[in-house]
């Protein structure tokens, strides 16, 4: 139920990364860039079809500063009702986990119960709280997350991470539902001096145009 | 729907960086367009471990804060063309870029609003420089402007002066369309409507049959 970093860059190509000009450098890394971050991405047996990665985890080493911005469209998944209420109450988080396949909307209690027990079976494996957690999800609405496949998976999506560029690659694939290439990029700037790393992932095709706060 | 992880070593307050990735998701996110629909998951989560050893950023209004939020800017408008660029069916990128607004938020509003135009994007497609539909999409969106100020260029190519259409090559701002769908490029549509110091941008992508086609047969 699971591949390498390796295999699963071959997936999808990355996308073509339009940056201006400016005190930067474009660097290697993607979510891994930055001091402290691992990623990785593997099959978890989501997905409705075919074998493309379709479960992500990115993790900090310590307690990193945490924000976010979440759709409002009334209609409301039941992971981005969870991450809001967590960072409503917590300034800090430390793992973020992305399943593609379901979108866990319009799943009501049991949706979010679902959410609720993912996190909390991370936590456990990663030694951290839950609310130290935050999770995305995509796919299908009306879906429930494929919960046991999930839970399955975690323990080797725990072993895979790392701080190198193919855990960012593989992680940045595994988001992914009908893109044709994978969006992934990290910058060196300096602030005050010093250098410091801001790197990012994303994912989007079809269903897009957000207004998110 | 669009999902993003951000991440960075910089050291900043919990306050200042939230403003910062709000500000950041507004000029980037925010501002792209593939079919209009907004989806129910869509998040971005951004975390700052501080480990580069940095000076800590505390006030956003700091020359610091002022470095940490062009990069975030960056790396996050990176990836939101990205996702207009990989739009369902897309053989193009639209970049709208509106200036002479009285303010950013307005100048973003009108680009937004050319940019998610299904005229627009159905001419882009059609490689039909019609200046019209961009004139009428920058005029309905919700922002007053004087509108024997408006000016339209495709690319380099000057369709509107003045609020009045130009005489222009037809065939030379058609190629530039079809250049632009042969290899995946971009569209650059430039507007102004005043002499304003508000600027703002968004970014979109032509619609095709394939459009239709894709999401005629993917369901819910």
């Amino acid at each position: 139920i699971s591949m390498t970093a390796s295999e699963v860059s071959n997936h999808i190509p990355p996308a073509p990364i339009f940056l201006p000009q400016g005190p930067w450098k474009q660097i290697p890394g993607g979510v891994t860039a930055a001091e402290g971050f691992k990623a990785a991405g593997l099959y978890g047996g989501l997905r409705a079809k075919g074998d493309k990665p379709d479960l992500a985890l990115v993790t900090c080493d310590v307690d990193a500063t945490s924000a976010g911005a979440f759709t409002t469209n009334v209609v409301a998944a039941a992971p981005v009702l969870y991450c809001k209420t967590v960072l409503n109450t917590s300034k800090t988080a430390r793992a973020v986990l992305i399943n593609a396949g379901q979108a866990n909307a319009a799943t009501g209690d049991a949706g979010y119960q679902d959410v609720r027990e993912s996190v909390s079976s991370l936590a456990k494996l990663l030694q951290m709280k839950p609310e130290e957690v935050l999770i995305e999800s995509t796919g299908v609405i009306g879906q429930r997350i494929k919960k046991e496949a999930l839970l399955k998976s975690l323990p080797k999506l725990v072993n895979s991470l790392s701080a190198s560029t193919e855990g960012a690659d593989a992680a940045a694939v595994a988001i992914t539902t009908t893109d044709l290439v994978s969006k992934s990029v990290a910058i060196q700037s300096q602030v005050g001096g010093t250098d410091i790393r801001i790197g990012g992932m994303a994912k989007g095709s079809g269903m897009i145009h957000p207004n998110m706060a | 729907t669009m999902l993003g992880v951000i991440t960075t070593d910089a050291m900043v307050s919990s306050d200042v960086w939230r403003k910062m990735v709000q500000v950041a998701v507004n000029r980037s996110f925010n501002q792209i367009t593939v079919d209009g629909d907004t989806s129910t998951n869509d998040t971005v989560i951004a975390l700052a471990s501080g480990l580069s050893r940095s000076t800590k950023i505390s006030s956003y209004n700091s020359n610091e804060a002022v470095q940490l939020q062009a990069g975030l800017d960056v790396v996050m408008q990176g990836l939101a063309k990205s996702i207009a660029w990989d739009g369902e069916g897309a053989t193009c990128l639209i970049e709208v870029t509106v200036t002479g607004a009285d303010s950013e938020p307005e100048a973003a509003k009108i680009a937004r609003s050319v940019a998610s135009s299904s005229l627009v994007k159905a001419a882009v497609y059609g490689r039909d420089p019609n200046w019209g539909r961009i004139a009428a999409a920058a005029g309905y969106a919700g922002i007053s402007f004087d509108q024997t100020k408006l000016r339209v260029l495709l690319g380099d190519i000057l369709l509107m002066d003045g609020g009045e259409p130009q005489l222009f090559d037809r065939g030379a701002a058609s190629d530039y369309l079809k250049k632009a769908g042969e290899i995946h490029g971009t569209v650059a549509i430039n507007v102004s409507v005043g002499d304003g110091p508000g600027r703002g941008q968004a970014w979109g992508c032509d619609l095709s049959y394939d459009y239709v086609k894709i999401n005629a047969e993917y369901t819910t």
